[in-house]
């Protein structure tokens, strides 16, 4: 029996001074999480669905809980899972209203023929199968809200530099 | 942006991503996150990768599916990220950071980016890091 590893990141980018002791904490607490699911028997699957869990509860990154918002002034998720064993794999994109789209993406992979469902689909998927939806609020943090009202005052520079070091996914 | 790989004691892998996109997008617009050999790729003949960075960069050279092709080609897992990484770099501009796993248990971290976040649990051991060369 071969020893069992897992790896998590919370995002590439300039990450500033301020958030940089959570960020690192929340990795760490992650890691730790999706490693006591192998260490418990669980599978890679389990073990990576529960460490991204983590992360999407954490608002220190920008996932689940902790979410960017659009030019709209709302919430779109994107998640995918892939096993690496069958090569099944499920994704959602636009999602809204959903803490953990991971879980989701899941869902879609084991309880339909397709691989990703997106929007209004997805999230018409999600309350079918029992999903409990979330008020954007709970999605958003008051820091996210200041970044946003901040830099929607100066859209077009942002847009004209999309991949700069401050507009990462 | 957020991931995770992993590898069983089974020698199977498994990779998730997950994201809230870019402030100030498009509505509707979708990044690299929740496309299969882009934001994410696993299959135990090579390993498993998460990405996160510019997403529209990453969709351009389908950058998970490109590092497990290197690794197919007897690359490290760690030489595949970086020389992946690079090549997105030069031929779109993009910056950006990926955690890769083996099915044997070789792991690593890359960014091109000035920082990324990362964790690994191997061995009861927790590696971690946010800066380059940590």
């Amino acid at each position: 029996m071969m020893s069992a590893v897992l790896v998590v990141h919370g995002g590439a980018w300039s990450i500033p001074d301020e958030i940089a002791p959570a960020s690192v904490d929340g990795v760490k607490a992650a890691a730790r999480h999706g490693s006591s699911v192998l260490k418990s028997g669980g599978s890679a699957l389990d073990a990576v669905e529960a460490a991204v869990r983590a992360l999407e509860d954490n608002p220190t990154f920008n996932a689940g809980c902790g979410a960017t918002l659009n030019i709209d002034g709302e919430v779109e998720l994107d998640a995918i899972i892939v096993d690496g064993r069958t090569l099944a794999s499920g994704a959602v994109s636009c999602v809204k209203n959903i803490a953990n789209p991971v879980s989701l993406a899941r869902a879609v992979m084991e309880k339909t023929s397709h691989v990703m469902l997106t929007g209004k689909g997805a999230n018409q998927f999600a309350e079918s199968i029992g999903f409990i939806a979330i008020p954007t609020d709970k999605l958003v943090t008051e820091y996210e809200k200041k970044q946003w009202e901040k830099h929607k005052k100066y859209l077009a520079g942002v847009m004209e530099e999309f991949n700069t070091k401050w507009t990462h996914d | 942006t957020v991931g995770a790989v992993a590898v069983d004691c089974a020698g199977n892998v498994a990779c998730a991503t997950s994201t809230g996109g870019i402030r100030n997008k498009m509505v509707g617009r979708v990044g690299d996150s929740p496309v299969i050999g882009c934001g994410g790729y696993a299959d135990n003949s090579s390993g498993a990768v998460s990405c996160t960075g510019h997403g529209e960069s990453i969709l351009k050279v389908t950058l998970a599916r490109l590092i497990l092709s290197h690794v197919e080609q007897g690359k490290s897992v760690a030489d595949a990220s970086r020389l992946s990484l690079q090549y997105m770099g030069d031929r779109v501009q993009g910056a950006g950071g990926t955690i890769v796993v083996s099915p044997s248990g070789q792991w690593a971290a890359t960014f091109t980016t000035e920082r990324m976040a990362w964790a690994a649990a191997a061995d009861g051991v927790l590696w971690f890091g946010i800066n380059p060369e940590e």
